[in-house]
């Protein structure tokens, strides 16, 4: 079972 | 004052189609260098980018940087009242509340303008990377969208492996499983855009969801050729090159085994 990770994850705020 | 004409004004129709269905709101930025847009999804699991270069438009200008907070659903409605081969033309003031867009028919008989509300849009901003990716496809969009179309039948999840021989979409499901690869164009074969071309440094095998891939091939109108940038354990990029102008790219987080 794979699970959905968050793009926010890899990428930072500005 | 903000200003920018495009002849090919189904462009903009196009461009609205490929990013409304996955984005909802979004504050679009005017500058002297173009139109850049950077928004996520309401799940924030993907990433969808706009550049368009200023030199891109056949009239541009902008006194000073703006911010568009559009729904684009109500942009596309308006748009969809712009006929296929007129000139667009988006104005906004410098601290606007409204955007024009005027249309105009080829032969300049029929001219029509309306004004979209602007929206106050809270967005975080994220900074992309600049990454090397150890994969980039560049291969034909339409073979793409096929792809994850037709995988998107079977399952929910695409895994996708990046070998020097070529790129295998697989996917499982209840009913079963499959597998598409597309293998490197040799350099006889046809066309340029018809091509598969695969520069690797080492292979990838990552796992996305194809709800996405597909949102993200709604773009396939805007040009005949896809690239794919990956990377291990790092989000995808699906690009699409936008002929003369910019480009849109999604990013799109990796789904990861638990």
């Amino acid at each position: 079972m794979s699970s959905q990770t968050s793009i926010s994850r890899y990428f930072r705020s500005k | 004052m903000f200003e920018a004409r495009l002849t090919e004004g189904s462009l903009l129709k196009k461009i609205i189609e490929a990013i409304k269905d996955l984005v909802q709101e979004a504050n679009v930025d005017c500058s002297e260098e173009g139109l850049t847009m950077q928004a996520m999804d309401a799940s924030h699991v993907s990433l969808c980018s706009l550049n368009m270069r200023h030199g891109g438009f056949d009239h541009y200008r902008c006194d000073r940087s703006i911010s568009l907070g559009l729904n684009l659903a109500n942009l596309g409605k308006i748009l969809k009242c712009a006929g296929n081969d007129d000139v667009v033309t988006l104005k906004a003031e410098d601290e606007p509340d409204t955007l024009t867009l005027m249309f105009e028919s080829p032969n300049q008989e029929r001219i029509s303008d309306f004004e979209l509300k602007l929206m106050d849009i809270e967005t975080e901003h994220l900074g992309i990377p600049n990454e090397e990716y150890k994969c980039t496809i560049s291969m034909p969009s339409g073979e793409f969208q096929r792809i994850v179309r037709d995988l998107a039948v079977i399952g929910e999840t695409c895994i996708i492996t990046c070998t020097k021989e070529g790129v295998k979409f697989s996917v499982s499901g209840d009913l079963g499983n499959g597998n598409v690869t597309v293998r490197q164009s040799s350099a006889a074969d046809g066309d340029e855009k018809d091509q598969v071309k695969i520069q690797m440094e080492e292979p990838v095998t990552l796992n996305f969801a194809l709800r996405y891939l597909g949102f993200f091939t709604k773009a396939t109108p805007l040009g005949s050729t896809v690239k794919l940038h990956m990377s291990p354990d790092v989000p995808i990029v699906v690009e699409y090159p936008i002929d003369g102008i910019g480009s849109i790219s999604y990013f799109l987080a990796p789904k990861i085994d638990e």
